[in-house]
């Protein structure tokens, strides 16, 4: 799948 | 997680303390720009939507419900409060919420990762978040003499971005397959509109004298 993408952040 | 992105968050929360406490305790919101907490307010509510259906960690909830908590609260206080809202500078908080808002809106329909309402509220947020500090920037710029809380909210926002930009690096150089160009050209554009700030801030402190902006 896609990598890690930044809406893990806040 | 990593550090710098922890370091990031708690910087966020300690500058929306700062200002909290200073409007709680002085009665007064002098020098804050209420177009910066609104827009603050937009993004936070935009971008955290997920919230009931989107869980990712205890920690992330938690933050997002502080956030949306406290930046209301700064909003009633300088709407509402009965002291709290004379003391706002409404003659000088001139900027044009469309001026920021349209071209994140129009931006936000024209460049995203995919074409779904959640996921161009997501863009929208992160484009605002950008910009939103400008009204709070030129209110400073007009007022001129800064008081103390109101520089080091101001430099805590900054340095809360600094600390993202190093978690992007870190992730980078750590995670395979990370990358978030969006979010990356944003926050360097976010955290560039400090710089200006940032350095009459550390002039200041260097020879200890009070906060001034040049006109």
């Amino acid at each position: 799948g896609r990598g890690a993408s930044a809406k893990d952040e806040l | 997680m990593n550090l710098f992105r922890f370091a990031g968050d708690i910087l966020h929360l300690l500058s929306i303390l700062v200002l909290l406490l200073k409007i709680h305790a002085t009665k007064s919101c002098a020098g804050i720009s209420l177009k910066t907490q609104e827009l603050y307010l937009a993004v936070f509510i935009t971008r955290y939507l997920d919230l009931f259906w989107n869980f990712h960690s205890l920690y992330n909830s938690v933050f997002k419900v502080v956030y949306i908590g406290t930046t209301s609260m700064i909003v009633w206080y300088m709407r509402r409060h009965r002291n709290v809202k004379l003391t706002y500078d409404r003659d000088h908080d001139t900027f044009r919420y469309l001026f920021l808002v349209a071209p994140c809106a129009v931006l936000s329909l024209l460049i995203n990762a995919r074409y779904n309402l959640f996921e161009i509220l997501w863009t929208f947020s992160i484009y605002l978040e950008a910009v939103a500090i400008l009204p709070q920037l030129v209110l400073l710029q007009r007022t001129k003499n800064v008081d103390n809380l109101t520089g080091n909210y101001v430099f805590l926002l900054g340095l809360y971005r600094a600390f993202y930009i190093l978690n992007w690096v870190y992730r980078f150089a750590t995670e395979p397959g990370y990358s978030a160009w969006l979010v990356w050209i944003s926050g360097l554009i976010q955290t560039g509109l400090y710089l200006d700030f940032f350095y009459y801030y550390v002039q200041a402190w260097k020879q200890s004298k009070k906060l001034q902006l040049p006109s």
